[in-house]
């Protein structure tokens, strides 16, 4: 992006690359070019030195606006559900979020919400015995309404500081699995007024434009309060959330840079934006 | 659709007789757009188009009466033709057991595609066993274990082993005395960045020797499907790919992108989550739904 002497098609065409292959999405990378384009010609950018800087803060504002933190005190117990499409990442960073909470002098219940998949409850098992909290559990192949039934009754009585709901990888398309997840948070809502206080989606940052249709559908299915964004510490850059973030208007609350209990930090615009450009 | 939005911009045309180049160039900037649109790679993307600007200029085009079909019509086509051939079978060792190693990012699917293969060969007449070399992921093992019994495929695992390499040794040597036709090895999803674990999937091609090194890729993987598939195939030479979740919306285009630069076929399908959701691949099934 530089030895040029004025901002022409061939150093757009070089921008619109950087974006596409941080996977901004068609949409997104089309409006924020168009943006700058009619900047150029209103000739408020002139100088292709201040282009990468210019289109670095147009980006940020948009992310700024999408900074989340979830604060658990709003309510007692406060009730966290996880959702997503297959393999985001959803268990393992329920076991970082326990972590988190049980590092800040919280009391955490896991409920093992996954009933389907093979060792997903033993899975959530281990990670409950790392970070150090109980999990609410039943058979495989039971109604997970019915641990999520159980596990607000617990909640209550042993007074818990936070629940966090693990739930089948479910792809958004599919009516009945939706449909599941309804009925799960109408259960939890039922027990315990208020609950699910957070409903996050867990995306993973290697996915492209579908990430747009899954945080589309399970808003409009669930309800999103928030996104977190998984496995930042490979190659992907997950640039699809700019997009998330500015037309659904969901924000994101945290990322996840490994596979260890430590590895979740809350999202930060500017970092966000620096990788976008590393 | 691709096809609606070129025969609105062939449509402009009308009455100005000849095509001209400008009209060609609008017209592959939405076919551009529709590649992108479904994930495919911006570089693969741009050698794709090249490719079809040749036959876009030619008389098929030029001196069609539907100009926008004809030129769908090549996309599509060039499309199957990138995409590969028609159900291309699984390799088979000249000695048994035949050895398939499962390799991938995380969560992309490989412990469920594993079980998959074992109930697709038990139902073909063959005796796979299932290797369970994850020994990083909590519950990895059990998982396999879990998916083994439902389909009654053996499971080799040694939950006091924590080296795969060792793991994979004595799986091997209990196939050959069992006379197991088929063995199906399971690893841990990994980062292609992580030298340390590359070096491992290295260490187990040396000592498996397998006849094929499968790369198990979710569909919905955007613009890194060609970073991932580029390092996996340099480090480990890769004979094939299987993509999953393709009972989903995405596009799929990383398919595209991952057999441009790789040129290794794609074999398999994963179509749900249920160990039946398995299927062959079809070129022209997979161009239609990259157009969308
Ligand atoms: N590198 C990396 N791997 C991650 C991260 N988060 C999760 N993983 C890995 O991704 C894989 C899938 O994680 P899970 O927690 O099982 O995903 P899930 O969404 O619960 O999967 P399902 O329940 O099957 O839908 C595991 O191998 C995790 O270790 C991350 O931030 N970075
Ligand atoms: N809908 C759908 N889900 C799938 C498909 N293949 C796998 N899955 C699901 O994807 C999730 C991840 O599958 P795994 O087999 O655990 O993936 P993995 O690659 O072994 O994960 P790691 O070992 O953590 O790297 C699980 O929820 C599977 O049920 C598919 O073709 N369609
Ligand atoms: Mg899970
Ligand atoms: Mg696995």
């Amino acid at each position: 992006l530089t030895g040029k002497t004025r901002i022409d098609e061939g150093l757009l065409e070089q921008l619109e690359e950087v974006l596409i292959l941080a996977d901004l999405g068609v949409d997104a990378t089309l409006k924020v070019i168009s943006s700058i384009q009619s900047k150029v010609k209103k000739k408020e950018l002139e100088d292709p030195a201040q282009l990468k800087s210019h289109l670095k803060r147009e980006i940020l504002a948009i992310l700024k606006n999408g900074e989340k933190a979830v604060d658990i005190n709003q309510a007692t117990p406060f009730v966290i559900m996880v959702i997503g499409v297959n393999g985001t990442g959803k268990t393992t960073t329920i076991g970082k979020l326990a972590h988190n909470f049980k590092k800040a002098g919280k009391q955490v219940l896991l409920v093992a919400g996954d009933t389907f998949r093979a060792a997903a409850i033993e899975q959530l098992e281990i990670w409950g015995q790392r970070a150090g909290c109980e999990v609410i559990k039943h058979e495989p192949g039971v109604d997970p309404s019915a641990v999520i039934y159980d596990a607000m009754q617990a909640a209550r009585s042993r007074k818990v500081d936070v629940v966090i709901i693990d739930t089948a990888g479910r792809l958004h398309t599919k009516k009945n699995l939706m449909d599941e997840l309804k009925k799960m948070k109408r259960i939890a809502g039922r027990e315990l007024s208020g609950a699910p206080h957070e409903v996050l989606l867990v995306l993973d940052a290697t996915t492209g434009q579908n990430a747009i249709s899954q945080a589309k559908l399970f808003h409009e299915n669930i309800g999103l309060t928030g996104l977190i964004l998984t496995k930042l510490d490979g190659t992907a850059k997950g640039g699809i959330i700019t997009g998330i973030i500015n037309e659904l208007k969901i924000p994101v609350a945290y990322i996840g840079v490994g596979e260890k209990l430590m590895d979740l930090r809350p999202f930060k615009a500017e970092e966000f934006v620096e990788a976008l450009f590393a | 659709n691709l096809s609606n939005k070129l025969q609105i911009t062939f449509k402009k045309l009308k009455g100005h007789g000849k095509l001209s180049e400008q009209n060609i160039k609008e017209a592959l900037r939405e076919v551009r757009l529709a590649l992108l649109e479904a994930d495919v790679n911006f570089k693969v993307v741009k050698d794709f188009v090249d490719r079809v600007r040749e036959r876009a200029i030619g008389q098929e085009v030029m001196k069609s009466l539907t100009p926008g079909q004809q030129l769908v019509k090549i996309v599509h086509e060039e499309l199957t033709e990138l995409m590969g051939q028609d159900r291309v079978r699984l390799a088979s060792a000249s000695m048994p057991p035949t050895v398939i190693l499962l390799v991938g990012l995380q969560g992309s699917g490989k412990t469920t595609t594993a079980a998959k293969l074992a109930n697709l060969l038990m139902k073909e007449g063959f005796k796979p066993m299932l290797v369970a070399a994850d020994v990083y992921r909590p519950a990895a093992i059990k998982q396999l274990e879990v998916l083994g019994t439902q389909i009654h495929a053996p499971v080799y695992s040694n939950l006091e082993e924590k080296d795969p390499r060792v793991i994979c040794k004595e799986a091997l040597q209990k196939a050959k005395s069992q006379g197991l036709t088929h063995l199906l090895v399971d690893t841990a999803g990994r980062l292609h960045i992580d030298q340390a674990l590359m070096e491992e999937l290295k260490d187990l091609k040396k000592i498996l020797a397998p006849s094929e090194i499968l790369l198990v890729v979710d569909a919905m993987t955007g613009q890194d499907a060609v970073t991932v598939a580029e390092r996996f195939n340099k480090d480990l030479a890769i004979t094939g790919v299987i993509l999953t979740k393709l009972d989903g919306d995405a596009r799929g285009g990383a398919a595209l992108s991952i057999k441009a630069v790789t040129q290794k076929p794609i074999k398999f399908i994963g179509t749900g989550e249920k160990l039946e959701g398995l299927e062959p691949f079809h070129p022209e099934r997979m161009a239609s739904r990259i157009l969308g």
